[in-house]
């Protein structure tokens, strides 16, 4: 029984929670403090695998997955504009059948934090090592489900994330760390995985999807010569941008969903700065990721130019 | 935050009331920072040293490891079309060639099934957060995969 973690109720939801839920902080290294939100399973808690939930960025909250994508409540926003949400029972919440963690990692995402920012200064490594410390003392914490088929999953650039620290996990059951820890697989979505792989998707996914035109599409592939990754060849930077030039005002998200603008975005913005990534931007960034190209950075939209990962863009 | 075209208004309300911090037993506002879906901390620093994941991948499925890789087949973030083409470089035996996998009674997507434990989907008409778009269809992949059925 965790009484200094469970959850007991939540502002917006009037009903039983149909499973138990924690939340709290688990401190490594003296003063990262990590925070996560657990949900037993509705179905056989004891016996029902154990699944890590990382949301990506670098930089991004997993709670993005508990609010908007797989958790045991559907938010209705609040009535006027800026009250507190109302929560509904979410039927298709992945805690039907598993218990899942979501964490709020590295150090300084979400509700995660340090009194030493200079842990914020962090990486693919240290990530992968203050995640595994995480588990470990997790683990100790809930014992009882440590012998229950464990998963490791997220999105994005938990693409990274993930089998980073899979390895971690599967180098402390090896060195005897954890040698009875059930650990059984990973998954990812829409994961972030090589630069090479993921530089040369985009031009064959638009192309597909119509979004650029048959011309475009056989102009950017001759200049290039069917390789956008790393590619330093003008004519194929040119080409390129043409195609990166369709997509402005596009939800990359999801193609087919429409562009969000804030109330106070776009309509309070100086025709200027709307057309900062029309007219003004050039070639899309692409040497940070890893060093070397990385060629499918986020289009600029109306209300100005951004990356697809805006904690890169800050660097 | 500066995700663009994303609504993250509800969250944000939620996560940084301070009653919800309190039943989540979370700091306040004043000691852990507001909530952000993506941080803008200008102190956060990442550095992505850890270079491709594909060698990850080989020998964590080596090692007997299960991996699903999904993808929702409208986001143009982290497109299908590279997830679909590592899996298929890693060289593995098909074990379950191309072919759509249903839910409700309906086409919800496709894969393929390699050796090694690694299987590859698509959730049709689903973007970079597949459970936000395509939440049945998300719950009955994810369920299935854990539990080994087709």
């Amino acid at each position: 029984i965790h009484e200094d973690t469970i959850v007991s109720s939540l502002p917006g939801f009037n009903g039983t929670f149909p499973s138990n839920q924690y939340a709290g902080y688990v401190t490594i290294d003296g003063d990262k403090n990590l925070f996560y939100y657990f949900v037993e399973s509705e179905r056989n808690p004891s016996e029902d695998p154990v699944v890590l939930w990382l949301n990506g960025g670098p930089g991004c909250s997993s709670f993005d997955g508990f609010v908007y994508e797989h958790g045991p409540f559907n938010f209705e926003p609040g009535q006027p504009n800026g009250s507190l949400p109302i929560l509904h029972l979410n039927p298709y919440s992945w805690s039907t059948v598993s218990n899942i963690i979501y964490l709020d990692s590295p150090v300084g995402v979400g509700l995660s934090y340090s009194q030493n920012e200079s842990n914020y200064n962090i990486g693919d490594y240290q990530t992968a090592e203050d995640t595994h410390s995480f588990l470990l003392q997790w683990f100790e914490e809930y014992s009882e489900f440590f012998s229950n088929p464990f998963y490791l999953s997220g999105e994005s650039y938990a693409g990274v994330y993930v089998p980073t620290l899979a390895s971690q996990v599967v180098a402390g059951i090896q060195a005897g760390v954890v040698p009875n820890l059930n650990f059984k697989g990973y998954m990812v979505g829409n994961g972030v995985t090589d630069p090479m792989y993921d530089g040369n998707a985009l031009v064959p996914f638009v192309h597909g999807m119509g979004l650029i035109s048959d011309d475009i599409y056989q102009n950017v592939v001759a200049a290039c010569n069917g390789s956008y990754y790393n590619n330093n060849d003008p004519n194929c930077d040119a080409s390129y941008q043409t195609v990166m030039n369709c997509f402005n005002g596009l939800n990359i998200y999801d193609i087919l969903e429409p562009c969000y603008h804030g109330s106070d975005s776009v309509t309070s913005l100086p025709v200027s700065f709307k057309q900062l990534g029309a007219t003004e931007r050039p070639l899309p960034v692409r040497k940070r990721m890893f060093g070397r190209a990385w060629p499918y950075w986020a289009p600029a939209v109306e209300d100005g130019p951004v990356t697809l990962w805006p904690q890169l863009d800050s660097q | 935050s500066g995700v663009p075209c994303v609504s993250d208004e509800v969250a944000t309300i939620w996560l940084n009331n301070p009653a919800v911090r309190e039943a989540i037993h979370a700091q306040p506002v004043s000691v852990a920072g507001p909530w952000e879906i993506c941080t803008t901390n200008s102190n956060f620093n990442y550095n992505h040293d850890a270079g491709s994941m594909i060698p990850y991948h080989v020998n964590l499925t080596n090692e007997g490891y299960r991996a699903l890789i999904f993808s929702g087949d409208h986001d143009m973030c982290v497109p299908f079309t590279g997830s679909e083409a590592w899996t298929r470089s890693l060289g593995y035996a098909i074990t379950d060639p191309w072919r759509s996998w249903l839910s409700v009674g309906q086409v919800a997507g496709y894969l393929q099934g390699y050796a090694h434990n690694l299987t590859f989907i698509t959730v049709k008409g689903a973007g970079h957060t597949v459970a936000e778009y395509k939440p049945q269809q998300a719950l009955a992949f994810f369920s299935r995969w854990l539990e080994g059925t087709s």
